[in-house]
């Protein structure tokens, strides 16, 4: 699976997302990457895109989650994203990048690794696996 | 605070003992991509354009799992799939199940804005995309000798599980990290 998220200087949001699926799965088989809410979400807080194991995202509707938390409960981006991460979709699932409407940038992920960058108007950049 | 990007590869069990030959294109491709997405950013483009434009060099990328680098289906066929949303509108597009659009994530983009609907797939997908004049390849594009590896590797790791009848328990999948270092999560 691959991903991206961006805002602009504007705060304008906007997350895609694109996978092959899981090897080996059987013909017919959704994933959680075109479902709405689940691998890809953007409002006018956050934008995100997530990636792992389809069926626990889908349970959890990680990407929906991330924003709710912002709105409903006031969390920060990254507070959000690492509550859905830590606590809605079980350890080895999911990563899960995501950007706010305030340029702020988050990654996290609870699986071995995830292939990542990321890049900031104020000039700081990652680019990381594990 | 400005502009901001973030992309990903896909993430599971990446061993820390991936192969050298295997992690650099990998980080030189994640390099290069987010480059191309800053750069679209500070000539002014829409995030809407960037997140497609950066996702469809990463579709053509056959490193990651997603366009020319996607996994196979039990069949050993290839079944993609894609997303895209834009935070204003809350407008989006989705695919699944194509099997020949070189970037399905230009043709989630095109549901989105040609279509009265949010998501189509299969047959309607593979039609759509026809009519719409994408690029579209032959489904043999796709199936390389690498995937095939993959796919008969994730099948005998199958097997092998029966074979020791152990459980493997519901809740922590057995992530079978294969020889060549990928990871077989989406």
């Amino acid at each position: 699976t691959v991903g991206c998220v961006a805002v602009d200087s504007e705060g304008n949001l906007a997350a895609a997302t694109s996978t092959g699926g899981l090897v080996n799965k059987m013909v017919g088989r959704i994933g959680d990457t075109p479902i709405i809410g689940s691998g890809t979400y953007a409002n006018n807080l956050c934008a995100v895109s997530a990636t792992g194991k389809g069926e626990a995202i889908i349970r959890a509707t990680a990407a929906r989650d991330v924003a709710a938390l912002m709105e409903y409960k006031g969390l920060s981006l990254e507070e959000a994203a690492a509550y859905v991460v830590e606590k809605c979709v079980p350890k080895g699932n999911v990563g899960i990048i995501a950007v706010s409407a305030t340029g702020e940038v988050t990654m996290p992920f609870n699986t071995t690794g995830m292939f990542r960058a990321c890049a900031t108007e104020d000039g700081s950049s990652e680019v990381g696996i594990w | 605070m400005g502009w901001a990007i973030a992309l990903h590869g896909g993430a599971g069990d990446i061993p820390l003992s991936l192969p050298l030959e295997r992690r650099e294109p990998r980080e030189a491709a994640l390099r290069y991509c987010l480059e191309i997405g800053v750069s679209a950013l500070k000539a002014n483009r829409s995030p809407l354009d960037v997140v497609e434009l950066v996702v469809c060099e990463l579709e053509n990328n056959p490193h990651f799992n997603a366009g020319r680098g996607s996994v196979l289906t039990n069949k050993g066929t290839v079944e993609m799939e894609a997303c895209i949303m834009d935070g204003n509108t809350k407008n989006c597009g989705a695919v699944s199940g194509v099997s020949t659009v070189a970037n399905a994530i230009s043709l989630a983009r095109l549901v989105m804005e040609k279509t009265p609907h949010i998501y189509l797939a299969f047959d309607g997908a593979e039609a759509f995309a026809r009519e719409q004049g994408v690029k579209m390849v032959d489904e043999n594009h796709f199936i390389t000798p690498e995937n095939i590896e993959r796919l008969k590797q994730a099948k005998e790791a199958n097997r092998v599980q029966i074979d020791y009848t152990q459980p493997i328990q519901k809740d922590s999948p057995d992530e079978t990290v294969l020889a060549n270092g990928d990871s077989q999560l989406g």
